[in-house]
């Protein structure tokens, strides 16, 4: 899979995830 | 809302009771951004409606290395103008 996981000192996760192609095609 | 180039959209469906929001933020436009930005694509993160601002959660995104300093402004507005989108809407949905 593609995504990948960051916590933040503050204990927020991020998940980062590829940009939905979906939206991209929108513009 | 105000074009800027960073698009904020919700990861789930909205019940309207949740105070804790799934959303997803991406970069559309990196023209206006004002540091050089690193394609690192989505970013998938939990927002709390009712206690948490969104300009922390922009300089949180900054420290954990998405977005340069001088970009933490812009990367605010565009979750502060979501989050007021999704507010406005859960008040019409009750009304």
């Amino acid at each position: 899979s593609a995504t990948a996981q960051v916590v933040h000192s503050a204990g927020r996760r991020f998940i980062v995830s590829p940009v939905p192609e979906a939206r991209l095609r929108e513009q | 809302a105000e074009d800027t180039g960073v698009r904020v959209e919700l990861n789930e469906d909205d019940d309207g009771k949740k105070a804790s929001i799934a959303l997803k933020l991406w970069v559309e436009d990196t023209k206006k951004l004002k540091g050089k930005y690193k394609e690192t694509g989505a970013i998938e993160f939990s927002f709390d409606l009712e206690n948490e601002v969104p300009e922390v959660v922009a300089q949180e995104m900054v420290e954990s290395g998405f977005f340069l300093d001088c970009d933490v402004k812009i990367v605010g507005k565009s979750i502060r103008d979501r989050v007021a989108f999704i507010k406005w809407k859960r008040e019409r949905t009750v009304s």
